[in-house]
């Protein structure tokens, strides 16, 4: 009872627990068997599996292209974002020229709830909550901040070396699970072209550096694709976004996630952060879900069209 | 389950370059328990904090001490949060 039958009837205007959405990938992956799969790159600190689903109309080991969702765990519209986008793959392709002609050529991985334990906490216990949930020895306060736990400027300006606060960087790079999950699998495919991490809320696209003030050696490229990928958000419905490189942009953040990929020679490396309206920070409204997706996927067709075009 | 009763999000904006580096320092202020969801950036970019209940007094009086501007942008995080658990459950029927 109460549960959809298909990912047709879905209710991708409502945020959703961690249970629906996984039942929502393995609906999808059942529905496209020969297009969609489901792959488990790890465990989290609980023992949740990390789901990655992947689009790929065949062809071994294509230029890919990663999108994560969900990092920080109570930014419920990325989750709620990234199940639109998975619908929104597999009901373009073949039908839109430009997502059909990337699918052709390059695969697709989307990492929707890439903080499980984060996300279940959310939902059962404290809907404010960011980090991880793996406990820290000597303190009451458990949780790593999954987006300062990189290798890249690990342990700089920018994050906490304090296991309260709510950017503590954790121990060591790569500590937590769902981040060292990622790190396996990015190395382990050495054929990502594209990653996009995405946030929310301050209406921003941001690419490299963060731990840094050193300008990345594809700045220009990456500030006109940012310009351009903002331009198309913004067309939908107005939304107004700032873009840049993250130090200059927000303030100094090191142990970032896209700053590790950027330094892997993933050159396009970019991290969003979603519709704010003001009014409601991390508790958007469920009716602002589509529109927020919608926008985004505008700007994210940009990005992976590029990247698509111009190969490196 | 924490229910966030009486919890409010502020919205500051930093006017100059003092005020500006005080919000960056937000966060270790561990006095008032602040969780900071949206950091300072750059003058005229606001700032958004949850405060709870127990730390607002004296948090609005730091703020007026030194002179900040904000309004409330959530005036009731567990009115949303209690609409949001509807909404879902509602949904999920």
């Amino acid at each position: 009872l109460g549960q959809p039958r298909n990912t047709d009837s879905f209710d991708y205007a409502n945020y959703h627990t961690l249970s629906e959405i996984y039942s929502f990938q393995d609906m999808l992956v059942a529905e496209n068997p020969d297009f969609v799969s489901k792959i488990v790159i790890g465990q989290s600190y609980e023992g949740r599996p990390l789901n990655v689903l992947k689009f790929s109309t065949g062809g071994s080991n294509r230029p890919a292209i990663w999108i994560d969702t969900g990092i920080h765990a109570r930014e419920w519209i990325t989750q709620a974002s990234g199940l639109w986008f998975a619908k929104k793959i597999v009901t373009d392709y073949g039908k839109d020229p430009a997502i059909t002609a990337i699918l052709n050529n390059m695969d697709i991985f989307l990492e929707i709830a890439t903080n499980p334990d984060g996300y279940y906490f959310t939902h059962v216990s404290n809907r404010m909550w960011r980090k991880t949930r793996k406990p820290n020895p000597g303190y009451s306060c458990p949780g790593v901040d999954p987006n300062r736990n990189w290798d890249a400027g690990f342990g700089l300006g920018g994050s906490s070396g304090y296991p309260c606060s709510e950017t503590y960087r954790g121990p060591s790079p790569h500590s937590e699970s769902e981040v060292r999950s990622i790190v396996e699998f990015v190395q382990s495919h050495g054929n990502i072209k594209a990653f996009i991490s995405i946030h929310a809320y301050s209406q921003m696209l941001l690419y490299p550096y963060g731990y840094t003030t050193a300008s990345a050696k594809d700045e220009a490229e990456l500030y006109a694709l940012a310009q351009k990928a903002v331009n198309s958000l913004t067309s939908m419905y107005g939304t107004r976004y700032t873009y840049g490189n993250i130090i200059d942009t927000i303030y100094q953040a090191s142990g970032g996630t896209v700053d590790w990929t950027y330094n892997q020679g993933i050159k396009y490396s970019y991290t969003y952060e979603l519709r704010d309206t003001g009014y409601y920070g991390f508790l958007l409204p469920p009716n602002q879900i589509i529109p927020t997706a919608q926008e985004t996927w505008s700007s994210l067709m940009v990005l992976m069209d590029h990247a698509y075009k111009n190969p490196y | 389950r924490e229910t966030f009763e009486g919890h409010q999000v502020l919205r500051i904006v930093p006017k100059n370059g003092v005020q500006l580096s005080l919000l960056r320092n937000l966060e270790e202020m561990m006095e008032f328990e602040l969780d900071v969801w949206k950091g300072a950036t750059r003058l005229s970019s606001p700032v958004d904090v949850r405060v709870p209940p127990h730390t607002m007094q004296a948090f609005k009086s730091f703020l007026e001490t030194n002179e900040f501007e904000y309004s409330i942008m959530i005036e009731d995080i567990k009115a949303i949060l209690d609409a949001e658990r509807k909404q879902m459950e509602f949904a999920a029927r």
